[in-house]
């Protein structure tokens, strides 16, 4: 009533006439998602995508590139995160929000707590603040605390003091947002709903089928959006700012002419949601959605349903091309909006044919639906209960929330769908990450002596200062391992080796570098990693690098089965493992190496995880190909 | 005296230099393992990321207190401001994108900048009466 009010003195002046809001409109989105592409692909390339995967894999233990978590990104994310919002792409803001809250994380952890700071306690910031990322996306704390714990920090064991910081930072982030009070009405919750009238029993079979439909969107639109992540690499990789523009134009050209597409999805959801009469039905909501009754023409009807389906199919295809491209984008948002129009026009029917009016609540099913579809993407479930909650206060819903997230559920995990969409995109990204393993014990027929990597860069316990600066500054020795056993003198011209510790390269350059010794010096200047000084004889110009060396490294034997290393890997978060028989070194095996053949075997065994459509790829590259060469300028005439 | 040290071995066992990295298939499934290092949480898990080698000794008594209070209320402080920032963030972004939505449907009337929500509020009444410039 109030933007009526608004609109009718004059305060707010929408665009009039017949083309220029049109074009007002058409121009301006595509505006805002070129400068939003531009900023991306020029400024801070590491800001595109959503980043819940690569967070995801950071804080399991595989460090990113620390660009990604950078002041640059952070700045870009947050800049062209609502341009891309507003242009009308079919993308949210929850997946970048968890970008941006984890660059503060990172940033000012590593500022106030810079000498003091350790991986593990930066992994739990780093939760935390991911958590408080979709805390202030949804305007939902508990369902962003639930976030972390639940997606972001699935792999690391659940620790109390994550999940305290994790629920302070939620608190304090929505605490500063309700301050700021972004809406101009004093809520930090996007859509208040009062759904006073109770459910019924008898409506569990729709409950059912929102459930089904969740699960099922869950599963086709990660799939396609995967096949066409696979062809966006194959044949658009050389022009992703036009495939911006021209999605933008496409998606502002199809959202015009309907209600449900135009408006911006939390501002749709909230028409959606919105409960059309109180119980003393006085009506409260003067949407064209709740005027319709048992009275109304089946044409009007037919217009509203027709318009509600369409929204959901033209959405779900635009989530599929959208998400993935050159912009900021996250996928909750248009997932939820997707299943809302689908429960809202599972409302209109049910009303129309099976409970008469004033029986049901149909705003609650949308709400259901958006439920369904946000748990079929994200493959979460406690978290997509509590943030629903959080989201509209419908809490006599909260039954039905959990039948259509246990179906979804159920849909997904019988389809063989082991993960939502950020899991999935570890994998198509080949990203390191430690899951669970795979089902099947594929790794129980093998052993660590068929893994192990038997040719080693060894350093044995004394080196010259200069042979150990020359290994590690030449080029030529510029190996991609990240680590070195240390050997004993004795074995030095042995053929079998004890080793006695394990040295990381990282911090083998760092302590050379903080030696100021000369090249003549480094001649004579021995270094040691085990020994004592009383074994060296009391030498002069001597430097210990004992600190940096782990004299304990994990080692196991030949015959141990890959499925305990994998465990090992997993539960002790160690690098690396020797491969010892009766004290001597055999090899070595790293995380990424375990990996590296669970995923290769897997291969081998159940084939590709994903699988893409090369013939249908080829052939719709050859219909754009045909357009780009009819509309580009530099086309030679004698095609035509 | 000059002690022979032991040059560095390239493998255990005869065959040529370097390391067998490739002994896995080069499948889409590991092709970016290359841009992560992993994190050794039991040799690294509780060493400091980066060790500040120039250190401020406690040469005063108000340096020692400053030491005490900072190391109990570092972890508070880092939290807080996180969250804050956090927050102030998303804010902007509410705001802003709800900004940017809303001029491609119409403006405001009384200022042009403003989105929907602030222009129909009833706070900018109270804020109408100050200079149009800090209104701006």
């Amino acid at each position: 009533r109030q933007e009526f009010e608004c609109e009718a003195q004059g305060v707010w002046i929408n665009w009039n006439g017949r083309v220029s809001p049109f074009m007002i409109f058409m121009l301006l989105s595509v505006l805002f998602a070129s400068i939003s592409t531009l900023l991306v692909k020029y400024v801070a390339p590491m800001a595109t995508g959503s980043g819940i995967s690569e967070i995801k894999v950071w804080v399991s233990g595989f460090e990113y590139n620390k660009d990604f978590l950078g002041f640059l990104t952070l700045v870009v994310k947050s800049v062209a995160l609502p341009l891309a919002i507003s242009s009308g792409l079919s993308v949210g803001k929850e997946g970048p929000s968890v970008h941006y809250a984890t660059c503060c994380g990172y940033l000012l952890t590593k500022w106030l707590l810079r000498d003091t700071l350790t991986y593990s306690t930066q992994y739990e910031y780093l939760t935390a603040a991911s958590g408080a990322g979709v805390a202030v996306a949804f305007g939902a704390p508990i369902g962003g605390v639930l976030f972390g714990l639940e997606e972001i920090a699935s792999a690391n064991r659940f620790n109390s003091s994550t999940l305290w910081k994790s629920y302070y930072v939620a608190l304090v982030a929505i605490t500063t947002l309700k301050y700021i009070d972004p809406f101009r009405n004093g809520r930090v919750i996007l859509f208040n709903v009062t759904y006073d009238r109770d459910w019924k029993v008898q409506e569990i079979p729709i409950f059912i089928i929102l459930g089904v439909f969740g699960g099922l969107y869950g599963k086709y639109i990660s799939k396609w959006n995967i096949s066409f992540i696979h062809f966006r690499k194959m044949y658009l990789s050389a022009w992703p700012v036009q495939e911006v523009i021209f999605l933008a134009t496409l998606t502002a050209f199809i959202s015009y002419f309907n209600e449900f597409l135009k408006l911006d999805m939390t501002e749709s959801m909230g028409i959606l949601f919105h409960e059309c009469v109180k119980n003393d039905n006085t009506s409260t909501f003067g949407h064209r959605l709740c005027q319709l009754d048992e009275n109304t023409h089946a044409l009007e009807f037919l217009k509203i349903f027709t318009s509600l389906c369409f929204a959901t199919v033209i959405r779900a295809l635009l989530v599929v091309v959208s998400y993935g491209a050159r912009i900021p984008a996250g996928i909750f948002v248009p997932s939820m909006a997707v299943g809302a129009t689908f429960g809202r026009a599972v409302s209109l029917l049910v009303e129309r044919f099976i409970s008469g009016p004033a029986v049901i609540t149909p705003g609650a099913y949308a709400f259901l639906g958006a439920a369904a579809t946000l748990s079929g993407i994200t493959n979460l479930t406690l978290t997509v209960v509590v943030i629903m909650f959080e989201l509209t206060g419908a809490f006599m819903y909260i039954i039905p929330v959990m039948i259509v997230v246990a179906i979804t559920r159920i849909i997904l995990s019988t389809s063989g769908i082991s993960g939502g969409i950020a899991d999935q995109m570890i994998m198509v990204n080949g990203f390191p990450y430690l899951e669970d393993e795979q089902e099947d014990e594929i790794l129980e027929k093998y052993t660590a002596e068929q893994v192990m990597s038997s040719k080693l860069i060894t350093i044995n316990e004394t080196i010259y200062l200069s042979e150990l600066e020359s290994f590690l500054y030449d080029s030529a020795s510029d190996f991609s391992v990240h680590g070195f056993p240390i050997t004993r003198d004795e074995d030095k011209f042995e053929k079998e080796k004890k080793c006695i510790g394990y040295v990381l390269k990282r911090h083998l350059t760092s302590k050379v570098m903080m030696q100021s010794v000369n090249s003549a010096k480094a001649q004579t200047t021995l270094v040691y990693f085990n020994k004592t000084n009383d074994d060296l004889g009391h030498r002069e110009n001597c430097i210990g690098f004992k600190d940096i060396m782990n004299s304990s490294p994990i080692t196991v034997k030949p015959q141990v089965p890959m499925s305990l290393l994998f465990r090992m890997f997993k539960e002790l978060g160690c690098k690396t493992i020797i491969v010892e028989e009766s004290g001597i070194s055999r090899g070595l095996i790293t995380a990424k190496d375990v990996l590296r053949f669970e995923r290769m075997k897997y291969r081998e065994i159940h084939g590709a995880k994903f699988t893409y459509n090369e013939a249908l790829d080829r052939r719709c590259w050859s219909v754009i190909n045909f357009i780009i060469t009819i509309f580009s300028p530099n086309r030679n005439d004698n095609i035509i | 005296m000059v002690t022979r040290y032991v040059p560095i071995n390239q493998s255990i066992e005869g065959g040529e230099d370097g390391v067998d990295t490739n002994r896995f298939a080069n499948i889409p499934e590991t092709q970016n393992f290359d841009q992560f290092v992993t994190i050794d949480k039991i040799a690294e898990g509780n060493r400091p990321l980066s060790v500040e080698s120039d250190r401020s000794f406690l040469n005063s008594k108000y340096q020692y207190y400053r030491e005490v209070i900072w190391d109990r209320a570092k972890t508070f402080i880092t939290l807080s401001s996180t969250a804050i920032v956090i927050g102030c963030i998303a804010g902007f972004l509410q705001v802003f994108t709800e900004t940017l939505v809303n001029w491609k449907t119409g403006r405001c009337n009384r200022n042009w900048l403003l989105n929907k929500s602030f222009c129909c509020s009833n706070v900018v009444n109270e804020v109408s009466s100050a200079s149009k410039v800090v209104l701006k």
